[in-house]
């Protein structure tokens, strides 16, 4: 808009509450459209400006930092609850964009943006020496400790063949050589001590996932598995428009959304697009 | 027209309107 028409915006410092409130409904917006990858929660408000937004409204243009959560995205556990990922867990940071709009007292998302960024190995190192590093996803040794772990887990487990649906972080300890993994399974219509083809197994309509914790011990003569699932109650799905960017296989995941025009009144559809940086 | 309720106004304390307060900390 031409600055002659008189369009301005105004700066409330980022901690105002009404700056706060957006923010919140920015980071609960993330979350909600999280596939993959872990919760995250507000850490810092760098930046705001509240824009007029006509013929009604305002449009509040926000920079916000985040950090990991220890909840992953389809854990249904409330953000609140969530702990924090610690710095000696190979913290993992966001960096995100939005743009809220305000209009008739309702806050409604219209723009997200976020990128996430491991720490770096150094600043882990600072804190402690022999902290597991994260380490690539598709790691052979990542694999291997995965499919290990959920071979195990449906070999004790009564119910339900489960599957592997995502790999969500691994970290190499030093000593002894071990291979930390945590990841998504999601239950089949097949029973798994019945299992003969597993790729003859489908995943239930209704959606019943499950997340695991692996340590898999290198031995002398051969190897240790430990894992620990948590199986949560059935999830609708939510509804998740065509993305316009090729999904990737990294680790860290990310929402990302096209501006869509701003309607000239109601509230917005906003269409998602969920890619994935390291 | 930008305004900065953040700054000092005559007499008044200085605030720092941005970023705001780290909740956890910073990498």
């Amino acid at each position: 808009v031409p600055h002659s028409l008189g369009l301005v915006y105004r700066q409330p410092a980022c901690d105002d509450p009404e700056i706060e409130k957006a923010a919140q409904v920015a980071v609960d917006y993330l979350n909600q459209h999280l596939l993959h990858g872990y919760k995250h929660t507000l850490n810092q408000i760098d930046k705001a400006k509240v824009w007029p937004r006509r013929p009604f409204g305002e449009v509040y243009e926000l920079e916000i930092d985040t950090l990991e959560t220890t909840c992953h995205a389809r854990d249904p556990t409330p953000l609140a609850n969530c702990p924090v990922r610690q710095v000696s867990q190979h913290a993992v940071e966001g960096d995100c964009d939005f743009h809220v709009l305000k209009q008739d007292n309702q806050l409604t998302v219209l723009h997200a943006k976020c990128h996430s960024t491991p720490d770096s190995a150094e600043d882990v190192r600072k804190v402690c020496s022999d902290c597991p590093l994260l380490i690539p996803l598709n790691d052979t040794r990542v694999v291997h400790a995965a499919q290990a772990a959920l071979a195990a887990f449906n070999a004790r487990h009564n119910g339900s063949y489960f599957k592997l649906v995502e790999i969500s972080r691994a970290q190499l300890v030093p000593l002894p050589e071990s291979t930390l993994v945590e990841f998504v399974v999601a239950a089949t219509d097949c029973v798994a001590k019945e299992v003969i083809e597993p790729t003859n197994c489908n995943l239930l309509a209704e959606k019943q996932y499950g997340f695991c914790k692996t340590t898999l011990t290198e031995k002398l003569g051969g190897e240790e598995v430990a894992v620990t699932c948590t199986v949560f109650h059935t999830q609708p799905e939510v509804p998740q428009p065509q993305p316009d960017v090729a999904k990737t296989a990294d680790p860290i995941p990310a929402v990302e959304q096209p501006a869509p025009a701003l309607p000239s009144a109601g509230p917005p559809a906003p269409s998602v697009t969920l890619g994935h940086v390291m | 027209k930008v305004t900065h309720p953040g700054a000092a106004g005559p007499g008044g304390p200085l605030v720092r309107p941005c970023p705001g307060k780290v909740r956890h900390f910073k990498l």
